[in-house]
Parts: structure tokens; C-alpha cells; sequence
């Protein structure tokens, strides 16, 4: 799965998703990439969000919609909504990742699996960051 | 202006050691060239939606990820494709699954978002609409990659999906 998340100069955000799914699956299965909510999100002012992993779990949690819920109610910083919200896919037995900016731009990974093939790039740190582990 | 993309390839990468110096190089090389992509479109004042489908879309072209060319095989030896996009200025969304005919699927997303009254469209009927509004179509051969259907083929040998209960639903 691949995805990206960007704010724009004139303060707009938006999120995406594409994914060929998972290996073997069967019965025309379908995980959270094209599920708004689970798999990717985006609401001006609060946040943009695009998830990867085992999907059936990022579907249960609303995983993208729950970041920026716990960003807009209770206040968490991106970084704390996108632990926050791993931990809640972790606790049900699910594993992946996901990436996510606030409204301000701010970008935070969050994962429980042991790595995410990442990257970001701004106007404040114009030299593209990639990880992967 | 103050502009911000981050990106993603995937999750559950191969554990430190089994990931070559060569490989790790191609994976990073990928991630710079989408990430150079949606920077040209935000640097210019582009929107944040043009930044993420222009991103996407080198992800999607690159074979080493699973999206487009590069995506991994169904049981029944097929490429399913899957993609959402949303504007967080208006909340309009649009997603497509499980499309077999579709250079970048997420395009196709974008499609659904802009020229239709829906969100989410599937299978054949996708792949209809996607022809109707003039999205690049490709044979479904473009998407195979040897290292996929290898994957496919050990999945075969061991029903490894069944067994792992991380991808129980899988």
C-alpha cells in the first residue's frame, strides 16, 4: 500500500490511498484503502491521514476518522492521536502503520510493525527525510 | 506560503539484514521521486490534492510497491486494485475497488470524486466508469511483476495467510 498527505500554501489538506491489497486474498476482499474513514481521511484545520497494514483491523477502529477525532476532541497533538490510534489496532490484534499532518502541517508516523517505508518532505525542511525502519 | 507532504510505501518491511544495501537504495530512491513529485506541486502553489495524486501516482508506476504496476496477486493470480482520495476543503471523497484495468487507481478515485454523485464504485462497474471518463486503460498483464507472483506462488504452497492470524481476514 502507498498513500500521501500534504497541506497546501493556501492551508487545504488532502489524503490518499492505493493499494493492490493482500497476497492470495480471496472473494473479492476489499481492506481499508478505498474505505473513507479507515484507510484515509482529510478535514481542513484538524488533519490528513493514510493508513497501511492488515485492513480489516484499520476498518473496526476508523482508524484514519479516529486520528482526527482525537485531534479535534480531546486535543492531542498529530503525533499522540497517530500513537493513540496504533495502539488502539494493536490492542485488537491488528499491525500496519500510518502517516498523518495536521491542520499546521505537522507530520507524524505511527506503526507497530517493524517498519514503514517513509517519507517527508516541507517548506520549513525543504530536503526530503526517508526511513524505513 | 507554508506547504507539508509526508508519504508512506507500505508497512511490515523485511526484518534488518534481509533487506539488501541495493534494495533499501531502490525503496529510498522511490519514496525521493514521489516525494520530489508532490513537493513540484506544492512549491508552485498547486493544491494539496494535485500534491498527493501526483505523489500516488509515482508510487503506483514504481514495481517495487504494492499499488499499480508492482501490486501483489489475488489466490486466483489477479491484480485488485484499490484507492481513495479526499479533499479536506470540502470533504468530498472518492474511492474505487477492486479494478483490474486502470493505470493509476488513483485517479480513477479522483475521477469518482469529481465526475460522478458517488463514493465508492467497485469491480466491473469501476472499470466501466474508468473507460466512460478517458482514464488511461492498460492490459491487465502491466501489472504483473515476477517477484509478486513468487510471492503468490510460496502464499500457495504454505496458505501462510491462513496461518498467521494478523491476516486471518485476509
Amino acid at each position: 500500500t502507498v498513500g500521501a498527505v500534504a497541506l497546501d500554501q493556501s492551508g487545504h489538506v488532502a489524503a490518499a490511498t492505493s493499494t493492490g491489497g493482500m497476497t492470495g486474498k480471496r472473494w473479492g476482499r476489499v481492506g481499508d484503502s478505498p474505505i473513507i474513514g479507515a484507510g484515509t481521511y482529510a478535514r481542513d484545520g484538524v488533519c490528513a491521514v493514510s493508513a497501511t497494514g492488515s485492513g480489516e483491523y484499520f476498518i473496526r477502529e476508523s482508524a484514519a476518522r479516529q486520528v482526527c477525532d482525537r485531534i479535534a476532541w480531546k486535543g492531542e497533538t498529530v503525533q499522540q492521536a497517530a500513537d493513540g490510534t496504533m495502539a488502539s489496532i494493536t490492542k485488537i490484534g491488528g499491525d500496519g502503520g500510518l502517516i498523518a499532518i495536521d491542520g499546521q502541517g505537522r507530520a507524524a508516523f505511527g506503526m507497530n510493525d517493524l517498519g514503514m517505508y517513509r517519507g517527508a518532505i516541507s517548506s520549513a525542511q525543504p530536503t526530503a527525510r526517508t526511513a524505513i525502519y | 506560503g507554508k506547504w507539508s507532504l509526508a508519504i508512506h510505501g507500505g508497512a511490515g518491511v523485511l526484518e534488518r539484514g534481509d533487506l539488501t544495501p541495493e534494495k533499501e537504495k531502490a525503496y529510498r530512491a522511490g519514496l525521493d521521486a514521489a516525494l520530489e513529485a508532490g513537493a513540484k506541486v506544492l512549491k508552485s502553489g498547486g493544491s494539496s490534492l494535485d500534491a498527493v495524486e501526483a505523489t500516488v501516482r509515482v508510487l503506483e508506476d514504481n514495481p517495487l510497491f504494492n499499488s499499480g504496476k508492482g501490486a501483489v496477486f489475488t489466490a486466483e493470480g489477479k491484480n485488485e486494485l484499490d484507492a481513495s482520495i479526499m479533499d479536506g476543503a470540502t470533504l468530498k471523497a472518492g474511492a474505487v475497488a477492486g479494478v483490474t484495468r486502470t493505470r493509476n487507481p488513483i485517479s480513477l478515485a479522483r475521477a469518482v470524486m469529481e465526475k460522478s454523485p458517488h463514493v465508492l464504485l467497485a469491480r466491473d462497474g469501476a472499470d466501466q466508469f474508468s473507460k466512460e471518463k478517458g482514464l488511461e486503460q492498460v492490459d491487465p498483464k502491466y501489472f504483473f511483476t515476477q517477484e509478486r507472483w513468487d510471492q503468490l506462488l510460496a502464499w500457495r504452497k504454505d496458505h501462510r495467510a491462513s496461518l498467521d492470524p494478523t491476516h486471518l481476514f485476509g
